[in-house]
């Protein structure tokens, strides 16, 4: 398919572009209200002391999650694909030139909410993450087997409600290492502040 | 773009073939989790007397949502798309030839798990429901306009959880009217079996 060797390219010239001005990019994918704006509402108030950060949201309408991100302080842009259910790296490539990337240390890319295509669309980050929520039940990851492959970090969030769904956080767990053993995973409630701390320190943050 | 209107003539063939046979279909959508699956399944235990049902699952990977509601003693067939994010009218067409559609009333059609592709294929079904949880946050609705405007019924499920969410089932539903002044709103929660009897009242069931 020429568009996913084409998005490759695409993909290794945002790199390039990143790498030059010393910018490291996180691409937080996950499903449709896992948590995603909250892990980088979180992450961005504990590091925004330690790195000058800039966010990119991708989603079809609205600029709700930019905004609440913008809250914090901190440069961000939000993408509307209008139909397209996953960001690619041309929208990224137009995106960063909008950024004084002199004056950025971390960029996080919110993708847009669905476990399937954005696994094909690489952007040119250094890490992929992935994040699912308790609330989705047990099956979410076993039946979304590429894009835990594709990602080095997988997120296990809303861990407060394991007891109200009947959803063990360990079988989850154990799921994403069977389709990629060398996944780490990390289980956040991004409510009760729990696992924030665990996820910036493997993120190498 | 020439995928889509060829859908759609595909979609019309299959409502010929469906009418033929006077089977009635429900293409029922929803974000990853929902509760497609559960809603289907408490609707076949109250109609299977009532109705020859039979049911479709489409998923990327796994047949664990059609062995689910064959348990219930009901024809069900898996497709596995591998990698598309939606269930589209070519892969319907034929899978319902696999059927003995003389003796189906009834059939049920689980979309993949997915806010955005399926908005654009219909399948040539009588009726489309969309399913989303209370679990999503309270924007899951404002920022997936276009699947709201085509499906004729919203299911707003898990409102068992709306409290420990504190996401308020009536601000999604007027989402999903302003979106769609027609649809239908519907509130459950698969879990304590509420709101099942008026979604097949809705249904025309
Ligand atoms: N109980 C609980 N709720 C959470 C947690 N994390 C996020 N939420 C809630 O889940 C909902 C969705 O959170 P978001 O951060 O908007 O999720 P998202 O993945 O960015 O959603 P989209 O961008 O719309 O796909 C909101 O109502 C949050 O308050 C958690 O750890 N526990
Ligand atoms: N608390 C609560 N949990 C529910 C409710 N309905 C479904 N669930 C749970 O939510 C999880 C997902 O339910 P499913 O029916 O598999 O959802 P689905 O939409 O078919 O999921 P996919 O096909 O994987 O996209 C399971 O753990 C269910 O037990 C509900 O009303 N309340
Ligand atoms: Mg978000
Ligand atoms: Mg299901």
């Amino acid at each position: 398919e020429d568009f996913l060797r084409r998005n490759r390219e695409l993909a290794d010239e945002v790199r390039l572009l990143l790498d030059k001005y010393g910018v490291t990019a996180i691409d937080v994918m996950g499903s449709i209200g896992a948590g995603k704006t909250c892990l980088i509402e979180a992450m961005t108030k504990r590091l925004k002391d330690k790195y000058r950060i800039a966010m990119i949201g991708g989603d079809v309408a609205t600029t709700i999650d930019s905004e609440r991100v913008s809250k914090h302080g901190i440069d961000v842009l939000q993408i509307n694909t209008g139909a397209e259910c996953h960001l690619d790296a041309n929208l990224i490539m137009k995106a960063i030139k909008e950024f004084d990337l002199e004056n950025i240390d971390l960029l996080f890319i919110e993708n847009v909410g669905n476990l399937i295509c954005p696994a094909d669309y690489p952007l040119g980050t250094h890490k992929r993450i992935v994040v699912i929520s308790i609330t989705e039940g047990p099956y979410s990851i076993v039946k979304h087997p590429l894009i835990f492959r594709e990602a080095s970090i997988c997120v296990i969030n809303k861990i407060d409600l394991s007891e109200a769904m009947e959803v063990d956080p360990e079988k989850l767990a154990s799921d994403a290492i069977k389709i990629n053993p060398e996944i780490i995973v990390v289980k956040t409630s991004c409510k009760q502040d729990i696992g924030i701390d665990e996820l910036i320190a493997k993120l190498g943050l």
